[in-house]
């Protein structure tokens, strides 16, 4: 069972996350412990790489307007930089002695703390990623929203040009996330949901524009015409809000405690 | 994204810092 929920997420933390585990597995067997190399070089090179990411996490702070990435995002960051100075006093204190016990702690705590730090960072990048693709499921769900009031062809023609990008965009944005998914019950979930909006969509365009004739031909079934195109258009948001439930489960015990 | 390639970049360099520290243990087991 993976731990990570996307792929490019687990790609970057699990060889790391294994190897921590490792270390740690290692310095507990070896007990006092072997004298340690001189790890000045490897801990410069993570305080290079912490800055840098820091640089690149204060600027997607600054550029987005995400209020929830803005407010979590900073907090990530300092778990990481606060984790490369635990690095970086492992380092001093085991070149002044090569098996001090309190040092190796410390390099320990500082390499967890990489990992959670980081993990924590690109969960907050992946979640803001999330609600973006939200933002574009509750378009169509607006747009839904205002089906039964169409009833001319100008306005089912205006409907339309506005739906079918917005409804293109999210079906994109779903199947892509679909695939970066590790769970694949949620995996499956989305794509079926999508598969259904797809199939719904032309029906309901179709029960919409019977409506509209019934309605301009003054025939009888107006009502049935309607309840059968409100029908489809809610059969819609339902499946839209489900795509909307299962994007946001960011862990499996959420879905039912599997 | 760029984030995603400073993540990669940290979490590379961590993993040799790992990599070293694990040598010296390894070769007591």
């Amino acid at each position: 069972m993976p731990v990570f929920h996307t792929k490019i997420i687990e790609s970057i933390l699990e060889p790391v996350a294994q190897q921590v585990s490792r270390l740690v597995i290692l310095h507990e067997e070896a007990e006092d412990g072997n004298a340690m190399p001189d790890l000045a070089r490897p801990v410069q090179a993570v305080s290079l790489a912490v800055n840098n990411l820091v640089k690149v996490g204060h600027e997607t702070i600054e550029s987005s307007d995400d209020a929830i990435l803005r407010h979590d995002m900073p907090g990530a960051l300092h778990r990481v930089e606060t984790a490369a100075t635990l690095l970086q006093q492992a380092s001093d204190m085991l070149r002044a002695d090569p098996y001090s016990g309190p040092a190796r702690k410390k390099l320990i705590e500082g390499s967890r703390g990489i990992l959670q730090g980081t993990s924590a960072l690109l969960l907050c990048f992946d979640e803001s990623e999330v609600r973006k693709i939200v933002k574009e499921c509750k378009k169509v769900l607006d747009y839904l929203g205002v089906a039964e009031v169409i009833d001319t062809m100008e306005d089912l023609v205006q409907f339309l040009r506005d739906i079918s990008p917005a409804l293109s965009r999210a079906a994109r944005e779903v199947a892509a996330r679909a695939s970066e998914l590790t769970h694949p019950p949620h995996a499956e979930i989305l794509t079926q949901c999508l598969e259904s909006v797809k199939q719904l969509a032309p029906v309901l365009i179709c029960s919409m524009k019977i409506y509209i004739h019934i309605l301009t031909e003054g025939g009888k079934g107006m009502e049935e015409a309607a309840e059968n195109r409100n029908y489809l258009a809610q059969r819609m948001a339902d499946e839209i809000h489900e795509i909307i439930r299962v994007l946001q489960l960011t862990s499996y015990v959420e879905d039912g405690g599997e | 994204e760029m984030i995603l390639e400073a993540a990669k970049s940290i979490i590379a360099a961590t993993s040799a810092l790992v990599r070293a520290a694990s040598a010296a243990q390894r070769e007591l087991i």
